[in-house]
């Protein structure tokens, strides 16, 4: 949850900095953005050298530090496998570009789809995930197939190397302990709608 | 922060209670689901009932409490603005009405969606949208178009008299204060990989 919170903090900083703004304290920022002032408070202590007594921190030297931490610093290879509306959604969204994130292949089992391209980006069959991982040095993948393939897919993937699986099928997948995982459930975000909407009716 | 901690506990005592699980204390839950296990007992101290002396929480009860404080014990009426890539992938999403968010209609400024109907569901067009509104009771509107549409779609939303938005266009929208937004940006799911990463090369 504290990874989520960095990342939050760096679209507010990026945002402070597009309004031309310097310097700003925890309690500005967390005003703001309707951020929780205590836990503001508590995250940017950690960075003090980026704070100026009395005025606040550096919006942008702690931006570019909270960036660093985050690993937003450089460029990270990305495979998408699934090239079906959520993959092709997820491939034409700039913010992902935007923070570093590559998509420089795509895998997809639909023979009419393997053998196209997009944008420059090949669209390749399952079978040459392991031949061309290695040459493209993948790092991240990204699983957008329904839920009875995620798991050989996932196997794929880290038996190609990667080190990181960010998945949306909804499954319950097995993989390495030394691979990083992270499952996307987006009614998590229409929950935080209905907690709100369930308080004002109590 | 804290509502999406509720809704994480909620799935792991739901698959608790698929592996018949009965009871769980508070470190076990961060263990087996590999969360900080201060917090986990920080957060369910404050549903000391569901607890029993030295053997934990009862998984169903526990579970039950937590979706009625997220607004889960009941349906919510979603409106979906855009049926595009990412429009269809969420309108097709099982999981969203798995927790009780039902998408009952859908709204498209493209002449060649507009008039079709998915599984039902029909396809109108924007115009149509504060008429459909008030016969159907529309309380959450979920926004997938374009940027540059995205503040417009929204001010429809909100004088059709919806109260919570979940916005995933890459813009910042200004709403009245008693209309609760929810931004989505899937970068923030790539980051909590990327900082992992970035920590093993340190
Ligand atoms: N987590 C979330 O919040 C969320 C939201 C929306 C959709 N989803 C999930 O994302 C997945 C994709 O959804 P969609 O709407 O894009 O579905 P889709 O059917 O439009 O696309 C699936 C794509 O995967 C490809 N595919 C199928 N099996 C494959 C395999 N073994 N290897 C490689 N490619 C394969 C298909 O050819 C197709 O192009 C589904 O599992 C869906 O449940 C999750
Ligand atoms: N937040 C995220 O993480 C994330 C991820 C992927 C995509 N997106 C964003 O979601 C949006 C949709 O992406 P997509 O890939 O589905 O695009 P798309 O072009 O496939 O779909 C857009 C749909 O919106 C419709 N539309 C356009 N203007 C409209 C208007 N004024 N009123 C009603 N409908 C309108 C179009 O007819 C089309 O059907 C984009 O803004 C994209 O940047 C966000």
């Amino acid at each position: 949850m504290t990874i989520r919170r960095l990342s939050v903090y760096t679209r507010c900083l990026l945002q402070l900095e597009e309004d031309g703004v310097k310097t700003i304290s925890s309690e500005e920022l967390a005003e703001r953005f309707n951020l929780n002032s205590a836990q503001v408070r508590k995250d940017l202590a950690y960075f003090g050298e980026f704070g100026v007594r009395g005025t606040g921190y550096y919006v942008s030297g702690l931006k570019a530090e909270l960036q660093k931490i985050l690993g937003l610093d450089r460029e990270w290879q990305v495979a998408l496998v699934g090239y079906g509306n959520l993959g092709s959604a997820l491939f034409h969204y700039k913010g992902f570009t935007r923070q570093g994130f590559r998509i420089t292949v795509i895998f997809d089992a639909d023979p009419q789809k393997a053998g196209r391209s997009v944008e420059g980006v090949p669209i390749l069959s399952l079978r040459e995930l392991s031949q061309e991982a290695k040459g493209r040095n993948l790092q991240i993948g990204i699983i957008a197939v329904p839920a009875e393939s995620a798991q050989a897919v996932a196997e794929r993937l880290v038996a190609a190397g990667v080190k990181a699986i960010l998945n949306f099928a909804p499954a319950r997948l097995k993989i390495p302990k030394d691979v990083r995982l992270q499952n996307v459930d987006l009614s998590i975000e229409l929950e935080t709608l209905s907690f709100y909407l369930a308080q004002a009716t109590r």
